[in-house]
């Protein structure tokens, strides 16, 4: 069960579509302040099934779709694709009988988002618990944002033990 | 539900104490659950000293002593439970240049015995010259991000562009 | 009170829209004053948009832009009413190498043109680089700090060791 | 009016003294993680009147005392000293005859803190007041603390505003 691709289009600063080839080991992403590194890491987030538009450093949904630069106008419609390498059969039912899994996202300005899973119609929770289902998703402790690790270190007691609730 | 809590904990605070003695290079550090006799109400104290140091309360500690321990324990978490993908934001930002070569070969190390992939965002050079692939993420028109393959060898001219 | 409060409004907003500029190498952003017409009780606000972007919430600008933003407002509360010492501990950390050199103009600038003194805490080597001198804290023995005068060529020992 | 040295004397990890000459322009301050550097920058708050432990990283004053190392016992007192050179005549009065003025404050284990200006004993108001005078303090806008540029960025819009206040 591997995570492979993940197609990014009308995404935060992402208006033209990219694609990341997610390969074995260890793949860094560089570039100057504000060119779009979080933003990319928030699209996996997101297509993942966060719901909450704060951990997206948001006040609404509606702020991840493409809002506009200088000489292009915003975008109504932001879309990210997940697809997911199936060929030792790991999945959880009914999705495991696919070489590959995709899992997509979109949202409409003022419409809400629609999810998909390898073309079907799916509801966020399908969503959330097929990657819980591979120990991981939008709150796993293996993704962590930019200035989380400070929130570790000064959170109460009571809110660390969700890392806890993770492990067991 | 207590029993599999409490068996979480133990798996927890073997992995923790041993990742901190290791991004350390020495110390002490355990877990230990608070407020309540309940595993499944209590909350979850981290006691740490690094090398030579006694033990204190967390916030005594420096920015970068409580980077490393974080990761201790998030890693921690992630041996008892693994994830076929690791993001990592930038957890490199506070750390010198011991502790990040640290910190590369724990995170090295997991990625050659299990079959997470690691995606590693970030601005130190060290950390960039011990991944196995770099992408550029650009902004030749501004407001507008592309991705590009980077050659190791490149990376430095894309680190100070702006 | 009252006019106090208003003339030190557009001093500072005057000083933070240049400072942006400069820091971000263009751009725009201002102070607004929310919630209450009364300068007295009114919150401030921030609205900036780095160059060829649009104008969002602060929330959504990265960790760099954000930091930036930030030393802009707090430079420009200091060239308001000029201090005696300035100490910025770490405030380069989570810039990339172009934003740093345009961070140091600025500081260098202003040691330059007031008689004010900068102790600036660092792991950047291009900052220590651009400092008149530096000082080493060093734990040679584990848990007790000493202070000792780095030699600018040295410094590239003194923050790879621990 | 010049912020010339400051001495620390078993404040945080400086169990020994130590002694930092401020000079004209930009001092650079390094070290591995945990050094002390952090400590040192702590110390000249505290001297200027800093009383809340917590903006120390501490629980109680008596944190900024130092607690013991692997090969040395805790002490029960700290002290740090700050001179001001005053050629120029610029101090606050009573102080303005000095050609230096020497704000010291030490604290005993379980018995509080005691300031001195110019070997005079005097109060934490009288130092604050000093401080403030010179247009800067503990808590001035130019004293940026590691990790305190975030909470500028993340303040609400009334907690913000105290920056304008200082500017008045
Ligand atoms: N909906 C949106 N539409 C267009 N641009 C956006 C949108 N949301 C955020 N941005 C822009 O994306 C930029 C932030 O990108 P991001 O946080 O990915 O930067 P970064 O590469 O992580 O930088 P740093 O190294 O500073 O952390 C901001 O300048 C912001 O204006
Ligand atoms: N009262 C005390 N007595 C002895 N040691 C102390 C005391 N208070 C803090 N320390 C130690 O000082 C160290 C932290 O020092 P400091 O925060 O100055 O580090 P730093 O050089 O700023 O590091 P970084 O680069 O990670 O920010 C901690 O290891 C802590 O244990
Ligand atoms: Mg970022
Ligand atoms: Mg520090």
């Amino acid at each position: 069960m591997h995570f492979n691709r993940l197609r990014l289009s009308g995404f935060k600063s992402f208006v033209d579509a990219v694609e990341l080839i997610i390969e074995p080991g260890l793949t860094g992403i560089v570039g100057p302040n504000g060119c779009g590194k979080s933003n990319l890491v928030e699209g996996l987030r997101w297509v993942m099934g966060e719901t909450s538009a704060k951990k997206l450093r948001g006040s609404g949904m509606d702020d991840v779709i493409f809002n506009g630069a200088s000489a292009r106008p915003a975008r109504n419609i932001a879309e990210v694709v997940l697809q997911l390498d199936n060929a030792d059969r790991a999945a959880p039912a009914p999705y495991n009988d696919n070489d590959e899994i995709e899992i997509a996202r979109r949202i409409e300005r003022e419409a809400g988002s629609d999810y998909r899973i390898n073309g079907a119609d799916a509801r966020a929770r399908d969503v959330q618990r097929l990657f819980a289902d591979l120990a991981t998703g939008a709150h796993a402790t293996a993704l962590v944002g930019q200035g989380e690790i400070g929130s570790v270190v000064n959170a109460k007691p009571e809110q660390r033990r969700a890392l806890l609730e993770e492990a067991a | 539900g207590r029993e599999r809590m409490s068996a979480a904990f133990e798996a927890v605070d073997g992995h923790f104490g041993a990742l901190f003695k290791r991004l350390f290079g020495g110390g002490n550090a355990r877990l230990s659950l608070v407020d309540s006799d309940d595993p499944l109400k209590a909350g979850l104290e981290i006691l740490a000293s690094p090398p030579g140091k006694r033990l204190q309360a967390m916030s005594l500690l420096s920015g970068g002593e409580q980077a490393l321990t974080a990761l201790a324990l998030l890693f921690a978490v992630f041996l008892t439970n693994p994830t076929p993908i690791c993001v990592l934001d930038e957890v490199d930002a506070p750390l010198d240049d011991a502790n990040v070569e640290r910190f590369l070969d724990l995170v090295g190390e997991i990625a050659g015995s299990t079959e997470t992939r690691f995606l590693v965002v970030t601005h130190n050079p060290i950390s960039m010259a011990r991944m196995d692939r770099l992408f550029g993420v650009t902004m030749a028109e501004r407001g507008v991000s592309q991705l590009v393959s980077v050659d190791l060898v490149r990376a430095q001219d894309l680190r100070a562009t702006a």
